[in-house]
């Protein structure tokens, strides 16, 4: 999986 | 968290200050669009679903918090608090919420990352995000008479826009497999709404003149 797939922005 | 998202994120923060300043303080929402402030309650509201499932920072979660309560906050006293009430233009802010949600909805179940329940809303929030904007420009042109605090609200809304693209372009040259079509190209239609007001807001400031928008 993709780790910077993650929602991490607003 | 890099320079530009930090920028982009405090300046957000502040453009939500300005405007609960002119509310709260002022007691008026003069030339402020309740259909935008809406919208951006649906736009957060649908974003931040995963509040309480998904953990990034202490940051994160608390300003997630703050946009969804000053958004709310800002809409209840346009409605409900009556000195702000009554300066609210309701006459000239006439835009329909739907003609703008519908084609978000299409176009979050047709192009999304996954057809799961969370990544379409969070689809649709992003596209929601992009347009949000238009029926508070709409207004502006009616009312022409725009007072500081409405415009540098715009301006700090628009300047957060910016300084997300530019935090973008530093994480696709930083970090490995940063690619997120979707909220580029919507956060890229967002940015360029802005560029006609952006174009006489610096106008009226290099000339130091009030800013009035071409009829």
């Amino acid at each position: 999986p993709n780790k910077s797939y993650e929602k991490d922005e607003l | 968290m890099n320079i530009f998202r930090l920028a982009g994120d405090m300046t957000h923060l502040a453009s939500v200050l300005v405007l609960l300043l002119k509310i709260h303080t002022i007691k008026s929402c003069a030339g402020v669009s309740l259909k935008t402030q809406e919208l951006y309650v649906i736009v957060f509201a649908t974003r931040y679903l995963d509040i309480f499932t998904s953990f990034v920072s202490i940051y994160n979660s608390l300003m997630k918090l703050i946009f969804l309560g000053s958004s709310f906050s800002i809409v209840w006293y346009m409605r409900y608090h009556k000195a702000v009430h009554r300066t609210y233009d309701r006459e000239q802010d006439t835009f329909r919420h739907w003609f703008l949600m519908l084609p978000c909805i299409l176009l979050a179940l047709l192009i999304h990352e996954k057809f799961t329940f969370f990544e379409v809303m969070w689809t649709f929030s992003l596209y929601l995000e992009a347009v949000a904007i238009l029926p508070q420009l709409v207004l502006l042109q009616r009312t022409r008479n725009i007072d500081n605090l409405t415009g540098q609200y715009i301006f700090l809304l628009g300047g957060y826009r910016g300084f997300y693209i530019l935090n973008w372009i530093y994480r696709y040259f930083t970090e490995p497999h940063y690619v997120h079509w979707i909220t580029w190209i919507s956060g890229l239609v967002q940015t360029l709404l802005y560029a006609d007001f952006f174009y006489y807001y610096f106008l009226s400031w290099k000339n130091n003149k009030k800013l009035q928008l071409p009829a």
